[in-house]
């Protein structure tokens, strides 16, 4: 039985507004360690990859693996339903057809029911560990959003280069041409704002635009957000929970 | 110009 309480509703809420755009249907796997699930986008090109571990719930328990299929359209209008400040609890049974959620408002002493049928879902499970990556940037997920929201508007690539001091965003497209330098540095008062770049070797990547909007997405979750990258290799973006993370690999576009 | 790759030719099935 799985029954996993979170103390306020709106960490899943954020989590599946997160990826519920790009993705449509998904296998959450339950397991002691907690909530995880991956999912590639129609197109094939994004994949998503979530864990949310046990220290982000008030109370979790699972005697047994359980996985959920959920259609995220459908689960996220019931999450529409509870307020943010609810408790959310999630119970499964070991072999469910049903996720039962429940929201309670402990103040009002207000219980909300849902129950949203579960699905049987075939999806590959890719094998995504041990990448090596040649340079690791960190910097505000606010930060991020803007830069592509901003070149979004001249292009359908971004291309991004690391060199070992200077992060570079530049979109080219028909209207003309605009580029972001971001540099490293350290914000004593505020570590949030910092931006870190690890670098062993320089990169430079292209990447569509439109996946880069559905990533932003995330940017609600963490106010960082950790950004790997290796040439001819998907790029990571991760964004961290309390316990867990929401991770984006984006396969990049290549000269023919 | 430039072509999209997809995921699965960089991840393997596990």
């Amino acid at each position: 039985m799985l029954e996993a309480k979170f103390e306020e509703a709106s960490l899943f809420k954020k989590v599946i507004d997160s990826f519920k755009d790009c993705v449509q249907l998904v296998n959450f796997n339950c397991s002691e360690h907690g909530i995880a699930a991956q999912a590639v986008d129609d197109s094939r090109v994004l994949l998503v990859s979530l864990s949310i571990g046990t220290e982000s719930f008030q109370d979790f328990r699972c005697d047994r693996n359980v996985t959920l299929g959920a259609d995220l359209s459908s689960l996220s209008k019931i999450l529409r339903c509870g307020n943010n400040n609810d408790n959310l609890t999630l119970i499964a049974d070991d072999t469910p057809d049903s996720l039962l959620l429940l929201f309670e408002d402990t103040k009002k002493d207000r219980i909300s029911e849902y129950s949203l049928k579960l699905m049987d879902i075939d999806a590959d499970f890719l094998d995504i560990e041990g990448m090596q990556y040649d340079t690791t940037i960190t910097m505000p997920s606010a930060e991020f959003a803007k830069v592509v929201r901003d070149l979004n508007q001249l292009s359908d690539s971004l291309n991004i280069l690391v060199t070992k001091d200077t992060v570079k965003f530049v979109a080219e497209g028909d209207i003309g041409s605009g580029s972001v330098i971001v540099k490293p540095h350290t914000d004593m008062d505020k570590p949030d704002d910092s931006v870190k770049v690890e670098l062993d070797k320089p990169v430079d990547l292209t990447f569509g635009s439109k996946y880069l909007l559905d990533i932003i997405k995330g940017a609600g979750l963490s106010n960082q957000i950790t950004i790997k990258l290796s040439s001819e290799t998907p790029a990571l973006f991760e964004f961290g929970l309390q316990s867990g993370y929401l991770q984006f690999f984006l396969a990049p576009k290549f000269n023919e | 110009v430039k072509r999209q790759k997809s995921i699965a030719e960089f991840f393997g099935s596990k």
